[in-house]
């Protein structure tokens, strides 16, 4: 389960978007999963000092605008980044 | 919509009308630019370790954006990145419920730069990987107006005070109300030792996402709109629920936690599994589960996919 602190370890929260963000238009449901594997494992990474999330978040943002997404926040563990994003 | 960023993966559920495949150029230019990650062929395609995209039917595709509108649109724009690509169509398609996946065949190439030891000590993760996803339509309408927040949204003009620390961040806090009234925290029995992160986001007027994390490598994501007439919410998890939750647990478990929080009056089940001999939850679904006398098994299909089994599962509402 989850406590209230959970509120308060975002490594990124964009405010601006969360209070401006009208989703009157977002009609459909059903989405698109895009699942792209680069290795099978970060074992298999071979200069393991740059991964995936080696890529800076200003990129990422980037690749999310062509697809018409903006980040609201991020939690980010030792093995993983998870994005919330509009739409 | 959520994106999902391992060390060697990505994965990228995105909602609406949004474009999902325009960003393939650019991961693979920056990946390449960045990371010295060269995956390109002589004919100019990639191959990565595998790909997959996938995707329920459209409640609305003449509303979607350029190649999203028609599903073998999107094949051929997928087919000018991949050389080794597979579409499938699950399910009956004359009723608008069906199901598409597009799927590379492994390069296990990729597998050669490993680090035996490090391999050694990840098998199980790597050798039993599983993804479930629950797509649900026609929610129960008390259970979709809990997803209803009609919050003020400010213009973009107006002034943002930026000193507002996270906790007073009204999607977010509204977003976590929601996962709290309606259990979707507890989908899972955790073990003692598990750790558990939680992101979510009320929309305005409606709607809801949230990106969940176990043991920091596991997620579950929820993407819910709770409009009346299209009403739909999904489920997708990677979390091996045998393992987290000590064999306490099974995806059918997982499954009925889920439906007990949105009541569809249809929904379709995939289940991605590596290892089917290891998965407890893939036996008990392709036998005659009972998941309570609401629902009636429509579809049971399976799929024999290179290196995985793919699952698909469509129940209505007697």
């Amino acid at each position: 389960t989850i406590t209230i602190k959970e509120l308060t370890n975002h490594s990124y929260i964009d405010h601006e978007l969360s209070a401006t963000l009208d989703s009157t238009e977002a009609f459909e449901g059903p989405e698109k999963l895009l699942e792209i594997w680069f290795y099978p494992d970060p074992c298999a990474i071979p200069d393991k000092t740059k991964t995936l999330r080696s890529i800076p978040v200003q990129i990422w943002t980037d690749i999310l605008k062509l697809v018409k997404c903006e980040v609201l926040s991020i939690k980010s563990t030792k093995c993983m980044d998870a994005f919330l994003l509009s739409e | 919509s959520s994106l999902f960023v391992y060390d060697h993966k990505i994965t990228m559920k995105t909602c609406g009308t949004t474009t999902t495949l325009f960003c393939l150029e650019e991961v693979f230019k920056q990946v390449n630019l960045l990371l010295n990650w060269n995956c390109t062929l002589d004919n100019g395609k990639f191959s990565p370790y595998k790909v997959f995209y996938s995707r329920r039917s459209f409640m609305f595709p003449s509303k979607q954006r350029s190649i999203h509108r028609n599903w073998n649109d999107e094949v051929d724009y997928l087919n000018k990145f991949f050389t080794n690509g597979k579409s499938y169509t699950v399910g009956r398609s004359d009723q608008g419920t069906h199901w598409n996946l597009y799927v590379t065949d492994t390069n296990e190439d990729s597998l050669l730069n490993g680090d035996t030891e490090c391999h050694e000590t990840n098998n199980y993760e790597y050798n039993n990987d599983e993804t479930v996803e629950i797509l649900m339509t026609g929610l129960n309408h008390k259970c979709a107006d809990q997803f209803v927040c009609n919050r003020e949204v400010k213009s973009a003009t107006s002034s943002i005070d930026e000193k507002d620390n996270d906790a007073d961040d009204e999607g977010h806090l509204l977003g976590y109300n929601m996962t709290k009234k309606t259990g979707l925290d507890k989908i899972y029995h955790e073990s003692k030792n598990s750790c558990f992160h939680h992101d979510a986001f009320a929309f305005s007027p409606c709607g809801y996402s949230s990106n969940m994390i176990i043991d920091d490598k596991y997620y579950y994501t929820l993407h819910v709109t709770p409009e009346k007439g299209w009403s739909y919410a999904s489920f997708e998890s990677n979390v091996p629920v045998n393992a987290v939750s000590d064999n306490k647990q099974d995806n059918v478990d997982v499954l009925q936690k889920v439906l007990k929080v949105f009541q569809p009056t249809e929904f379709c089940l995939t289940f991605f599994c590596k290892n089917i001999q290891n998965s407890r939850s893939f036996q008990r679904l392709i036998s005659d589960i009972d998941i309570g006398p609401k629902y009636t098994k429509i579809d049971k299909i399976i799929y024999d996919l290179d290196d995985y089994q793919l699952l698909y599962l469509r129940f209505e509402m007697k």
